[in-house]
Formats: C-alpha cells, sequence, structure tokens
C-alpha cells in the first residue's frame, strides 16, 4: 500500500491511497484502501493515509475518526500534539483488539505519523522543514 | 500557506536485520524521489489534487512497492487493485475497488470523484468506467513481479490451495532471493 497527503498553496489538503491488498486474498476481498474514513480521509484541517489489516481500519473508521480525534483534543487543549495523541490512541486501539499497520496525516499542514508495526517506509518535507525519510521505528 | 507533503509506502513487521543495505537503499531512493518531485510541484503552485496523483502513479509504476505494477496476488493469481483519493476543502472523494486492468487505480479513483455521480465504483463495472474515461489500460502481465508471485504460492500452499496458473504473458520463473520473500511473507498482512 502507498499514500500520499499534501497541503498545497492554496491551504487544501488532498489524501490519496492505493493498494494491491493481502496476498492470496479471496472472494474478491477488499481492505481499508478504497472505504473513504477507513483507509483514506481529507477535510478542511486533516488529511490521512493508512496502511495495515484493513479489516480493523475499517472496523474502526480509522482515518476520519483519528482527524475528528485531533479536532476534538485540539480545541480542548490547542493543536500542538492533538493530532500525534488522536493517532497514538487509536494505534494503541488497533493493537489492543489484534490490528496493526500505521497512518500518516497533516493536521493544519503538520505531518503525523503512528504505527505498531517496527516498520513503515514513511517520509515527510515542508515549506521551512527539512526533508525526512524513515523506513524503522 | 505553506505546503506541506506526507507519504507512505506500506508497514510491514519488518525487523532492522530484514532488509540488506541494497534494499533499504533502494526504498530510501524511492521515498527520496517522490519528496523532490512532490515538493517540486507544491513550491510551483500544483494543486494538491495533481500531486496526489502524479506520485502515487510514480508509485503505481514502482515494481517495489504494493500498489499498481509489483502489487500482490490474490489466491487465484490476479492483481486486483484498490484505490481512493479525497480532496478536504470539498469533501469531494473517490474510490475504486478490485481493479485488474487499469495501469494506474489512483487516476480511475479521481476520475470517479470527477466524472460520476458516485464515489465508490468496483470490478467490472469500475474497469468499464476506465474504458469510457478514456484511462491507459494494462494487462495482467504488466503488473507481474516474480517476488510477489512466488511469496502468493507459498501462502496459498499454506492455505491448502492449488497454486494458480501464471497470467498469461507472464515472463519464465527466475529465482528469487530468500531473504526478501520472508519480508514479504510479513509485509503482505499490511497491504
Amino acid at each position: 500500500t502507498v499514500g500520499v497527503v499534501v497541503r498545497d498553496q492554496s491551504g487544501v489538503t488532498v489524501a490519496g491511497t492505493s493498494t494491491g491488498g493481502t496476498t492470496a486474498k479471496r472472494w474478491g476481498r477488499v481492505g481499508d484502501t478504497p472505504v473513504i474514513g477507513a483507509g483514506t480521509w481529507a477535510d478542511e484541517r486533516c488529511g490521512l493515509s493508512a496502511t495495515g489489516t484493513g479489516e480493523y481500519f475499517i472496523r474502526f473508521n480509522v482515518a476520519a475518526s483519528i482527524c475528528r480525534e485531533a479536532e476534538y483534543r485540539a480545541l480542548q487543549t490547542g493543536p500542538e500534539g492533538a493530532a500525534q495523541a488522536a493517532a497514538d490512541a487509536m494505534m494503541d486501539t488497533l493493537l489492543a483488539d489484534g490490528g496493526d499497520g500505521g497512518i500518516v496525516m497533516l493536521y493544519l499542514g503538520e505531518p503525523v505519523w503512528a504505527m505498531n508495526t517496527p516498520g513503515m517506509y514513511r517520509a515527510s518535507w515542508g515549506e521551512g522543514r527539512e526533508p525526512y525519510i524513515a523506513i524503522y521505528d | 500557506n505553506d505546503w506541506s507533503i506526507i507519504i507512505h509506502g506500506g508497514a510491514g513487521v519488518i525487523e532492522r536485520g530484514d532488509m540488506d543495505a541494497q534494499t533499504e537503499a533502494a526504498y530510501r531512493a524511492a521515498l527520496q524521489s517522490a519528496l523532490e518531485q512532490g515538493g517540486a510541484m507544491l513550491r510551483d503552485g500544483a494543486d494538491g489534487i495533481d500531486v496526489v496523483e502524479a506520485l502515487i502513479q510514480a508509485f503505481e509504476d514502482d515494481p517495489m512497492f504494493n500498489a499498481g505494477r509489483g502489487g500482490v496476488f490474490t489466491a487465484d493469481g490476479r492483481v486486483e487493485m484498490d484505490a481512493s483519493v479525497m480532496i478536504g476543502s470539498t469533501r469531494a472523494a473517490g474510490a475504486v475497488a478490485g481493479v485488474t486492468s487499469v495501469r494506474h487505480p489512483i487516476s480511475l479513483a479521481r476520475a470517479v470523484m470527477e466524472h460520476s455521480p458516485h464515489v465508490m465504483l468496483a470490478g467490472d463495472g469500475a474497469e468499464g468506467f476506465a474504458a469510457e474515461r478514456g484511462l491507459e489500460l494494462a494487462d495482467q502481465a504488466f503488473f507481474f513481479t516474480e517476488r510477489r508471485w512466488q511469496a502468493m504460492e507459498s501462502q496459498v500452499q499454506r492455505m491448502g490451495l492449488p497454486v494458480p496458473p501464471r497470467p498469461e504473458g507472464a515472463p519464465d520463473p527466475e529465482p528469487v532471493n530468500e531473504g526478501a520473500l520472508d519480508m514479504m511473507e510479513r509485509e503482505h498482512r499490511f497491504g
């Protein structure tokens, strides 16, 4: 699975995800990638792309829930750290239920990622920031 | 507004020891190239939707990633692809599921968003819409990679299922280094 989230100079956030799914899938199995709100989400402030065991991301409506939780936390305690806390909380919830994977997101243009696997191919960059690439924790 | 970009190439139980230096360098180079292409487009004032489509098309063409060419195989030996895209300012969204003959599923997802009243199309219907919109089509051999095929073979044998025939036009079998196979086994769990 691959995912890209950008905020352009007009301030518009766009998220996209694409995948081949899971090896040896049967019966036309579809995971979270094409399910808006599960594997991909974008609103006025937040954009997210996910990768993981799709069934959990669908059942927990992960992408939209994390963005909504980030918004709620930002209203309570300010935007700083709100998105990271929301993402971390959701990944912990997924893990507790047996689901695993990771997410990348932009919240108000700030990069956030969270995963509950030791490795995820990920990278971020932005105006006034240095490019950053990581694969492992 | 300041432009910003974040990308992922999938997740898996990848232990540091699983990936040899050459493979890691190749993945880092692919991520670097995507960042540079996206950053340049955004710096030049491109619309976010154009940047997302362009970068994901590049990933879909890169056989290292589980999307488009290099996608994993189903138990009956096909590459079936899913994609979606969403624009935050309008909540416009498009998605496709289970497509097998479209070179860039992300472009088909965008076409659904921009040229249909729907959000998601699936299977044969999505393929028909792609043909109507004149999207670039490709046969199953185009998406074929040996390492993904062998990963599927070992998975279906573990599931007690028959190994399906190789797709028409696929290259002859070739050896794949075991280490890479193991890693893919883990990768498959995460799409």
